[in-house]
This record gives C-alpha cells, sequence and structure tokens, in this order.
C-alpha cells in the first residue's frame, strides 16, 4: 500500500537516507 | 518533451536489475540510487499526467526498497568478520 501512495519528498528522502553511507 | 531523461532513468534501472541478479550487489545499489534520481527528477520537472507520475513514483519506491535492502546486506557482509578458525 506504501508504494501507491508514496510522495516526491519521501521518494528524496529515502534517496538521501541510501546515499548517506 | 525531453523524455530522454525518462529513457536515461529506465535504462538505469534495467541495467541495475541485470547487476543485482548477476549478485554485483555493490554496483546494482549505486544503478538503483541513479535511476531513482532520474525518475524523481521526471516527476518534478517533466510534466506527465498525474496518472503517470504515480506510477513512476510507485517504481521508485519499489527501486529504493530492493537499494534498502542490498544496503543492508552488504553492510553485513562487509561486517562480517573473517571466519576465524576457532
Amino acid at each position: 500500500a506504501k508504494a501507491s501512495g508514496i510522495s516526491d519528498e519521501e521518494i528524496e528522502r529515502q534517496l538521501k537516507a541510501l546515499g548517506v553511507d | 518533451m525531453a523524455n530522454n531523461n525518462l529513457q536515461k532513468a529506465i535504462d538505469l534501472a534495467n541495467k541495475a536489475s541485470e547487476e543485482d541478479k548477476a549478485k554485483n550487489y555493490k554496483e546494482a545499489l549505486r544503478l538503483y540510487e541513479q535511476s531513482v534520481q532520474y525518475f524523481l527528477h521526471v516527476v518534478k520537472y517533466e510534466a506527465q499526467g498525474e496518472k503517470a507520475k504515480q506510477s513512476i513514483r510507485a517504481k521508485c519506491a519499489d527501486y529504493l526498497d530492493r537499494a534498502e535492502q542490498l544496503k543492508e546486506y552488504l553492510k553485513k557482509a562487509e561486517k562480517q568478520p573473517p571466519t576465524k578458525p576457532v
């Protein structure tokens, strides 16, 4: 259900979380 | 509409899943991240229909989940102390 309602901000946040090693 | 970013994102995502299948998780992780960045750029700056945006966001969520898993796996693999003889 999460995938369907995700927002740009949420995607950006997860990207940052990933990138920050 | 310059949808070469969209094409780029799709190429990167395809490459990421190939690397993923080939168990090159480090490379796959990097490619997943890059493809999501491109997808995000497309959603934010290249006006797509709301429906298209929603499906791109959903794809990003999937790739991010997969990337998270790879990151966890790599972290554990790196931390794995070489099996010392007991």
